[in-house]
């Protein structure tokens, strides 16, 4: 399959090594470069520049093809339900997301439904206070559904116009948090009368190939609306999107660049496919 | 597994009985994208190849019974030699205390973890000290604290001072109160946070003797030779810990990250409770690298 004529091999080999070492699936890899292979071999494609770019606008347009815009709720509140496996950014996620929207002047309201990690509500606690917007918590131990359910009661008592969920951290392979998950997501459902507006995933971009398991487990849970993948301002490429895209075709919507409140960045193709490789 | 899929790559061999360099070869193709798989990263499965080749293309190999099994043998052989073989423990300083640093990336599992070896160490007998250094983090303190109180240890806190600072305090409040073990919960930062990098490198400074442990999230992919090979620069690294392992991360990072640093795996977190901490096993890993 390789012995082209007119494509350098190493060349090519160079370029699935780049899209392995950001991340992305070896057998995918291997399929963009062969694709790249077949394609330059037809346009006569030789300098290695433009074959780079060539797969670059490749994995852009594999990441363009969705609507990357948060959903509204047809009426108050529009709810978002927060969930991922541990400490891949969230409860910062939150509070990123949380200020954007009240920066905007709407009533926003956080809800601290991480009733089990030490400190957990005192985090979040924190950080509405630095935004200035709402927090609705209970005890520490209380049922996550519990505080969920109270929390979308009080926001429409107080006409809250953005409600977003705190969960806490769980591995996609623990059955019972998995369930505890559902639960929430489906008291959440049964009290707006529609499923949460986005059920947003989030992903830390140093994570390598088990990303493809949480996104898978995480959607067959609630229905993965999008994902935000945050630490992107480390070295790590987050390469495990574009495999998620090929096999799931869950959107990218939001970035997470840093750890203060304005590190929040809207997902853009271009820039992703830039700087993968 | 890696043995089914072998097998199925040296299926044609069955009518001639004898395997060549090239189905040696062609053989650890899979072994090649069974690493790759598992998140070890490129560089380190591109030598990890070479050498169980070097290998597997000797005699014996070549004129055996079973080349898969003998494969897979020697690969997992080499595999559990460069995690280390056997488990190292805390290295206990001569003259107490003994001051453990927790470093790594945000989000790591080093709070949780630093409440996890108090446990394991009290329970050896050690009077431990927690040590609340993350001044950044919100809630951090907090946490620490009630990490704490569950493992009934004592966290060591002080207000608006620097993490150097606190460190620097917290060791003569040991010395004071006979603590014989110091555990640092520091920040998560990014090794390229050359600010950052240089707190934490002033905090190990400030002694004469620490025990640097660099804790790693098991599910980190190709990044981890990045953030090993940094922090193993800036730092005098003594140990790795590889956290969340209760889930289904193949866990190649510690591989990467043990081949870049050439510092021992000491220990895995198993679990979100504090009873969740296990001495490493370099079997047990190489097994779940090899899946
Ligand atoms: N550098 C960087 N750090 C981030 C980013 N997002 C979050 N963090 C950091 O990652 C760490 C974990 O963030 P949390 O928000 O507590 O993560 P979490 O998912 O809520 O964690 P659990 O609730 O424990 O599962 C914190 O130190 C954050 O400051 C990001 O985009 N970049
Ligand atoms: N399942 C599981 N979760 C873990 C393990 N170790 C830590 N965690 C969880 O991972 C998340 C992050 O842990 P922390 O201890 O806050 O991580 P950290 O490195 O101190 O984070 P920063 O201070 O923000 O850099 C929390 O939800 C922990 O409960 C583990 O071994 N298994
Ligand atoms: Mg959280
Ligand atoms: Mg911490």
């Amino acid at each position: 399959l390789r012995g082209r004529s007119i494509i350098d091999d190493d060349l090519l080999e160079d370029l699935e090594e780049a899209l392995i070492q950001a991340d992305v699936s070896v057998g995918l890899a291997v399929k963009l470069t062969q694709e790249l292979a077949e394609r330059a071999e037809r346009e006569h494609v030789t300098d290695p520049e433009a074959l780079a770019d060539l797969l670059r606008k490749r994995v852009m347009r594999m990441l363009s093809q969705w609507d990357t815009t948060l959903h509204t709720g047809t009426t108050a509140p529009t709810t978002f339900l927060v969930l991922g496996v541990n400490g891949v950014g969230k409860t910062t996620s939150i509070a990123k997301i949380a200020h954007w929207y009240h920066s905007a002047g709407n009533k926003v309201m956080m809800v601290a439904a991480d009733t089990f990690r030490a400190a957990a509500i005192d985090q979040l606690q924190v950080w509405a206070e630095r935004v200035g917007c709402d927090l609705v918590r209970q005890q520490p131990n209380a049922d996550p559904a519990a505080v969920a359910f109270d929390a979308l009661q009080a926001a429409k008592t107080r006409g809250t116009q953005l409600v977003i969920i705190d969960t806490a951290g769980r591995l996609h392979t623990k059955v019972n948090l998995m369930e505890e998950l559902r639960k929430i997501n489906r008291v959440v459902e049964r009290e707006l009368g529609r499923p949460a507006d986005e059920r947003l995933l989030i992903m830390d971009a140093t994570t390598g190939q088990n990303g493809l398991n949480q996104a898978r487990q995480f959607h067959e849970a609630v229905g993965v609306t999008g994902i935000m993948l945050t630490k992107l301002d480390s070295t790590a490429k987050g390469g495990i999107v574009l495999t998620i895209a090929d096999e799931l075709g869950i959107p990218i919507k939001l970035v997470g660049v840093g750890e203060k409140l304005h590190d929040l960045q809207l997902f853009s193709a271009q820039e992703f496919a830039n700087s993968l490789f | 597994s890696l043995t089914d899929k072998l097998q199925k790559a040296f299926r044609h061999l069955s009518s001639r009985g004898k395997i060549g360099p090239k189905d040696v070869r062609d053989g650890l193709k899979e072994v090649r994208l069974a690493l790759l798989e598992a998140d070890v990263s490129y560089q380190v499965v591109k030598d990890f190849i070479r050498e169980v080749q070097d290998e597997a293309l000797g005699e014996k190999v070549l004129s055996g019974l079973n080349p898969t099994q003998q494969i897979v043998g020697i690969v997992h052989r080499k595999l559990v030699h460069l995690l280390g073989d056997a488990a190292v423990p805390i290295k206990l300083a001569a003259k107490p205390p003994t001051i453990i640093i927790m470093a790594g990336l945000q989000g790591s599992g080093k709070t949780t973890t630093a409440g996890k070896l108090a446990r394991y160490l009290t329970r050896q007998g050690h009077r431990v000290l927690l040590v609340a250094a993350d001044v950044y983090r919100p809630a951090a303190i907090e946490q620490l604290r009630q990490v704490g109180a569950q493992v009934e240890v004592e966290v060591f806190t002080v207000p608006d001072q620097s993490p150097v600072e606190i460190a620097r305090a917290s060791v003569k409040h040991a010395q004071a109160k006979g603590y014989d073990v110091v555990i640092i919960d520091t920040a998560g930062r990014l090794q390229i946070d050359q600010q950052m990098m240089q707190e934490v490198q002033e905090i190990e400074r400030s002694f004469d003797h620490t025990e640097t442990l660099l804790v790693i999230d098991a599910m980190t992919g190709q990044d981890a030779v990045n953030v090993a090979e940094e922090f193993g620069r800036k730092l005098k690294l003594d140990g790795l810990i590889l956290t969340k392992l209760d889930g289904d991360a193949r866990g190649g990072a510690a591989l990467s990250a043990r081949a870049v640093t050439g510092v021992p795996i000491k220990f895995m977190g198993v679990g979100e409770k504090l009873d969740g901490l296990e001495v490493f096993h370099p079997d047990r890993l190489a097994q779940r690298i090899l899946g």
